[in-house]
Formats: structure tokens, C-alpha cells, sequence
């Protein structure tokens, strides 16, 4: 399984439609301060099932929502989509190709969608329970935090190391 | 499951042990369970010993050491059990060239069996990349991408 | 008492206000008490909106743009009261080249009234200064002081 | 008033006297990761008075002094000395140089002297009172703790403008 495409729309800064496509190997993410790389993972946090605010550097779900600035006026949804290949069959699904999405709108509606059908959370965590992907595992390592798996309690370390079991 | 747990333990410590002095080019590391009877209750503990020092408690390591014995665990719990893809978000910032160097060496041998992101300012990790995507603002407060070519980039 | 603090946090509310668009080319910052009829009580908050983004609240911020609007406080503090002498570790980290640019030229503006220590591992900073000192640790573990010539710091 | 000259021996990483010779303007502190820079930031943090061990990335006050390395053993002293150049008498003292010194022992002991002479760290704390000098003032600004600024709580940003005040 491998990153194939990521899709984003009205999330965080993105206002407009923005598609990264991913070949394989290492792909490095560059630019000005401010100027929208964190919000990317945290696009990919988020579309995973990410449920805090404060890990999307917010203080409630609506601030993933992008909220307008001097030359565009606020929009009412953010939409994520993650396409993966599925070639190697590591998701427990039929498909070669899986896409996830995830909108959410600000009355605090959620949509998720698997290969454009809607579902629920839980079936992407599922979906994803034995892969090691997903909003807890090492999938995203936000700005800062790698210092954090030096400082957490050790009861907390051993999570890190149950998740990969 | 504690059996499960034991033996991912095992592996892990393992990789981290190995993968420690060869990002440091020498010293020692270890990760330590502080009640070995309860593997499930159990806390796990690191210990660091860049080369040529004393052990000393993981606080008074230097920040550019946080980082890189961090990024030793982060390698070891991938060694166990690769990833598909896992995104880094400027996890280089604090490391001096040579250290800098290392990492990338490391990343580019990993790069194999998992796909990295890795959302940068130093120039020698962009260089080091499969490709390339700028984010910039031109329009002010609202994110593109731009394809970039690397004598611009940073 | 209370005048005092008074004179003093409108004289740096008023370098903040006026130091932060400069540093962000644009934008617009403040310094707000939340409880102004009892000042020795009140809280101070931070109001930072960077070029051409709606206000937002400061955890939205990018990195970069944190530790430059916390750089901008720093220098409206110098402002108010200069110190004879300051220490930086590596307040630049984040930074990108054009905002590294831009708190350089501060920096040697405000060299005039405060000394500056900085300690850095980016080359730009290192070239505008006055001097250089190099720390080492040829001996393991013992740190000794070397003479730099730029080419080979960083 | 601006810095002299800092002496430090036995102090941290410092096993051997080791002595900075400042000038005005910016003096820029570079060298491989782990080599001893913020040690350098500690010291001074330490002569003008610092008092909490986690101030100083330690967990006792012990951990300031040199602990010993591969190829060399524990010593049983701390010492930092700063000169100042106090030709301005911004100092409330008839020297035109005063300098600092603390010193520190393994078992718990600590000596201040001001220009060679033994004193109290109040003496050292009430030179510097007026001055905007001093542990707690913006003189030290340690690594990471730049976004202290914007993190702390509202009453902490008042205590920063009162000591300016
Ligand atoms: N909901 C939103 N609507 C509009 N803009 C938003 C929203 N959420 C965050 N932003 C903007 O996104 C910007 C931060 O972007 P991000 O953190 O991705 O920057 P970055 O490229 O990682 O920068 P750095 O190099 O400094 O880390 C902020 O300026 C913030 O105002
Ligand atoms: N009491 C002590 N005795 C001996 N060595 C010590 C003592 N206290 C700290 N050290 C050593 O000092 C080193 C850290 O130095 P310091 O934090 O100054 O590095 P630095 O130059 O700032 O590096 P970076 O660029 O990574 O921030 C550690 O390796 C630590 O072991
Ligand atoms: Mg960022
Ligand atoms: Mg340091």
C-alpha cells in the first residue's frame, strides 16, 4: 500500500481545490512560513479520523474549515480525499485502488466516504486496524513533536510500542 | 498479548540499540521496561549515551541529541514494523550538518519499504528527495502548490 | 505601582504594534489587558493577524509564524526598557530565508543599545555578526572554546 | 554596562577553564550538536543567580557540575566568573569592572563573590535590581522557550512587563 493522491478543498488554508500526487520514495514538502506545509499533515491527520481539535492545532472542529481571508470569504465545508494503492492487498478490501474522504461542515456534520460510498468512522478505522496507518500510530509526526516521545511518561511509550505490536 | 507485546519489545529494543550508534557514530542506547513482571503495565524507559560521555539523564542531552536519539526510536519502531507512509513535519530543524547528513542517509534507506513525506526548510534534505512540492501563499492567506525547482527553494 | 506598569505596557504595546508589521511586512498586532481598571491583576493577550489572513487565535499560527511574532514582542520589550545584554539559543530555528533576513536586520538595529549572544546553527546569522566563537568537543565529552572562520561553522 | 569576559570552569561540559572575551554588537555562539553552546547560555544563567535545577535542563543542582567523560573524571567544583564593564555606572557600585562569581560544590555548598570578594546572592541579585539584568528578566532566552512567550498564561505576560516597568 502506498499514497497514490491526496485531494484537498476548503480545509484549513486550502480554499481551492489542491491535488498532490505521490510517486514513491522519499517526497520533501517546501515553503515560506505561513504558508499552508503543516496544514497538509494535518489534512492527512484529519482524514485518517482524527477527532481533536487541539491535534489540528484548533480549539474546535470548525477551525479545520477554511475561514476566509482578505480576498475570499469564508466557506461552508473541508473536504479531504486520500487515495491509496492497494495493489499488495494490505486493506482487507477487494479493491486495487482506496479512497477515503472526509467533509465536514459548520454545523459539526461529518461525511466519510470509502471509494465514494458513504460509511461510517468506523469503518475506516477498521478498515485500517491492522495496516499500522492511522490518526495514532507514527503515521504523522506534527511540527514539534518528535521531542515528545522523549518526554511522555513511560506507560505512554509503551503505547507507542502495544500499537505496533 | 503479553507474549505479543514481549516480542515486539524485543525487536524494537533491538533495532534502537543498533540504529542509536550508527546515527551517532559511536555510544550506546537501551529502552528499558520498569516492571519486567507486567509488560502490559509496564512503562518503558530510554537511555542514551551519546559517544564519549557519561550516561546522564535524557534532560541534560543537547537539543540537536533530543532530537536524533527521538528520530533512533522512530527508526526502530519502523524497523520493527514498517509503515506504508508516515508524514515528518520539520523533524530535522535542530540537527547540524553532519547529523543532517546521517539522518538522510537513514531516510533514504528506509525510503525502500516506507514512502515518506517530509515537510522541510534544510536544503540538503530537499535535495535529497525522490520529488519536490511547494506550498506557497501568493495569493495572501489562501495555499497553492507551485512546482519548484530546487536552486529557489528553502 | 500601577501607573508605572500602566506607562510601561502602553510603551510596549506601542513598539509591538509598530515593530510586527514590519517584521511581517504587513499585518497587524496587539496587546490587549483583559481586565484593564485592574492592571496588576489583568492578563495580557496577544493579538496577532499576519499579511492578508483573517484574525485568528495564535494556536493557528504556522511555527515560523510563532516565533516571529513572539521575536516581535521580545524587541518591543528591548524597546521599552533596553537591556545592557541578551542570550538567544537558536530563537532562528524556524525561520525561512526571507523572514531570517528580516530578523537579522533587527538584530543589528537594536545591537546598538543591547549585546547581543546568539547561538545558531544558520549561516545567515552567523555572517551578520561581530564576532564568532566556536565550541567544540574534539576531547569526547569536554567542550573547548575554537577560533571559526566561517566557511566551516554551521 | 555590557559583558566583559565569562569564565568557566568545571561547570557542565566544561572540565577545563575555559574564557569568552566579548566586544559590542552580536556575538554569534556555533558548533556541532551537543557540543556545549546552551551550556554557555546555562552559565550565565547560573552567575546571575539561578536557583531551580530544571532551569537549567538539570534534576539537582549537582547535575551543573562536570560529571566526568570517557577520558576524564568528575570534578568537585563549578565556577563561573562574568566581568562587566560598568564605565556607565549603571550599577549602583564605584567600580568601573565589576565581576561575578559563583561557585558550587558537590555537596550542596555555594559561594558568591563580587569583584573577588565573598557576599550573599542577595548582594548579587539587589546590583542588579534596577538594571533589567538578571535570571528572571529577558537576559537568558533558552532553546525552544521562545514560544514560551506566546504560550504562557495572560497573568505571566503581565509579570514579563512588570519587570520591565
Ligand atoms: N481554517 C483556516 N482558514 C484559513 N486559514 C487557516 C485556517 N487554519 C489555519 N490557517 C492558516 O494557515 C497558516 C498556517 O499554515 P501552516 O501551519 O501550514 O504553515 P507552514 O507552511 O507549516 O509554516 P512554517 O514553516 O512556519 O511551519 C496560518 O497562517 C493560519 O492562519
Ligand atoms: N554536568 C555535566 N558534566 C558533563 N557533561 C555535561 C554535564 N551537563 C551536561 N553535559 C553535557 O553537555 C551536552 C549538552 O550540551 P549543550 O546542550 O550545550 O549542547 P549544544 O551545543 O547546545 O547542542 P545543540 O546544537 O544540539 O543544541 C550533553 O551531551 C551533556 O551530556
Ligand atoms: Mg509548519
Ligand atoms: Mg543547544
Amino acid at each position: 500500500m502506498h499514497l497514490k493522491k491526496l485531494e484537498i478543498q476548503g480545509f484549513k488554508s486550502f480554499a481551492d481545490r489542491t491535488v498532490l500526487e505521490f510517486g514513491s520514495g522519499v517526497a520533501a514538502v517546501v515553503g515560506p512560513n505561513g504558508s499552508g506545509k503543516s496544514n497538509i499533515a494535518d489534512a492527512i491527520r484529519w482524514v485518517l479520523g482524527e477527532q481533536s481539535p487541539r491535534q489540528l492545532r484548533g480549539q474546535k472542529m470548525e477551525d479545520v474549515i477554511f475561514a476566509g481571508s482578505e480576498s475570499r470569504r469564508a466557506v461552508g465545508m473541508a473536504e479531504v480525499t486520500l487515495l491509496l494503492d492497494n495493489a499488495d492487498g494490505a486493506l482487507p478490501i477487494e479493491f486495487s485502488e482506496v479512497s477515503i474522504t472526509r467533509r465536514s461542515y459548520r454545523d459539526g456534520e461529518n461525511e466519510y466516504l470509502l471509494n465514494n460510498v458513504q460509511c461510517r468512522l468506523r469503518d475506516i478505522t477498521e478498515l485500517f486496524l491492522d495496516s499500522r496507518v492511522g490518526k495514532d500510530a507514527l503515521t504523522v509526526i506534527g511540527q514539534g513533536k518528535i521531542d515528545e516521545i522523549l518526554s511522555v511518561k513511560g506507560e505512554e511509550r509503551r503505547d507507542l510500542i502495544e500499537e505496533v505490536a | 498479548i503479553a507474549n505479543r507485546f514481549r516480542q515486539t519489545f524485543a525487536a524494537v529494543q533491538g533495532h534502537f540499540r543498533a540504529i542509536f550508534p550508527r546515527l551517532f557514530t559511536g555510544g550506546q542506547a537501551d529502552l528499558v521496561l520498569t516492571d519486567p513482571d507486567n509488560p502490559l503495565d509496564s512503562g518503558v524507559e530510554i537511555v542514551a549515551q551519546p559517544p564519549g560521555k557519561r550516561l546522564t539523564s535524557l534532560l541534560l542531552l543537547s537539543g540537536g541529541e533530543r532530537a536524533l536519539t527521538a528520530i533512533a526510536l522512530l527508526f526502530a519502531l519502523l524497523k520493527a514494523r514498517p509503515s506504508p507512509f508516515c508524514v515528518l513535519d520539520e523533524i530535522d530543524a535542530s540537527l547540524d550538518d553532519a547529523n543532517l547528513e546521517r539522518f538522510i542517509r537513514f531516510l533514504r534507506s528506509y525510503a525502500e519499504e516506507t514512502q515518506f513525506i517530509i515537510i522541510t526548510h534544510q536544503k540538503a534534505t530537499m535535495e535529497a528527495a525522490d520529488s519536490l512540492y511547494g506550498v506557497t501563499m501568493q495569493e495572501l492567506g489562501v495555499s497553492r502548490l507551485v512546482s519548484v525547482r530546487l536552486a529557489e527553494a528553502s
